[in-house]
């Protein structure tokens, strides 16, 4: 049986609202050390991972594993019922056909309870091996969110350059061309505006926006993104949990 | 010009 507790229903709100408009139909694999999910968008272009470790639940049990194959925009509309302070509480049997959410109202007696039909997902599993890295860098999220946003009007792609101790974000388009220069900075005050960089090897790639304008949906979910790159491999953008983490996957495009 | 390669290419079925 699984029985999953979050101390606020926004955690839960802001991850499926991160993923829901790139994979709508995946399996949540409920194990005892959290529950994970590994979906690809339709396109095959971008996968996402998550992990929300047993730590980010204030009460989390799961005898046995579970999996849980769920309409993502069904869900949304369960999950939107409950107020963001809620306590929010997954539940579900050994080999259900169902999964119930439970909100309850920390001020009033107040539970609402949902049940969601659950479906069979059949979907491939990739096996993600640890990658050598050219470049690492680690920005204020809602930074990187302003970066995509702004380039996106003028291009589909975005080249990321890393040299020694700058980063710039370009895009050039019918319309002409932007850039964005942003150089490590440490806030002591605030650890989380900083932007460190760390880099074995110069990158010069380029993106697709409209994938990174789905990445970029997770950004309420923490104050920092790690993006990692490397030449001819996926890179890898990170956003932590408070237990665990989502992070999607895409690959530069490259010339044939 | 430059393309959009697909994941899977990238990472193994398990």
């Amino acid at each position: 049986m699984l029985e999953g507790k979050f101390d606020e229903a926004s955690l839960l709100k802001k991850i499926i609202d991160a993923i829901k408009d790139c994979v709508q139909l995946c399996n949540f694999n409920c194990t005892e050390k959290g529950i994970t999910l590994q979906a690809v968008d339709d396109s095959r272009v971008l996968l996402v991972s998550l992990l929300i470790g047993e730590e980010a639940f204030t009460d989390y049990r799961c005898d046995r594993n579970i999996t849980l194959g769920v309409d993502l925009s069904s869900f949304s509309k369960m999950i939107k019922c409950g107020n963001n302070e809620d306590f929010l509480t997954l539940i579900a049997e050994d080999s259900p056909d169902t999964v119930l959410v439970v909100f309850e109202d920390k001020n009033r007696e107040r539970i609402s309870e949902y049940s969601l039909k659950l479906m069979d997902i059949d979907n491939e599993f990739l096996k993600i091996d640890d990658m050598d890295y050219d470049s690492v860098i680690t920005m204020p999220a809602g930074e990187f969110a302003k970066i995509v946003r702004d380039l996106k009007n003028l291009s589909e792609s975005l080249g990321i350059l890393v040299t020694k101790d700058t980063v710039k974000f370009l895009s050039e388009g019918d319309i002409g061309s932007g850039s964005v220069v942003v150089k490590p900075f440490t806030d002591l005050e605030k650890p989380e505006n900083s932007v460190k960089v760390s880099l074995k090897k110069p990158v010069n790639l380029t993106f697709g926006l409209k994938y990174l304008s789905d990445i970029i949906k997770a950004t309420n979910l923490a104050e920092s993104v790690t993006i990692k790159i490397a030449d001819k491999v996926p890179a890898l953008f990170e956003y932590k949990l408070p237990s665990g983490y989502l992070r999607f996957y895409l690959a530069p495009k490259f010339d044939e | 010009g430059k393309t959009q390669p697909t994941i899977s290419r990238f990472f193994q079925r398990s």
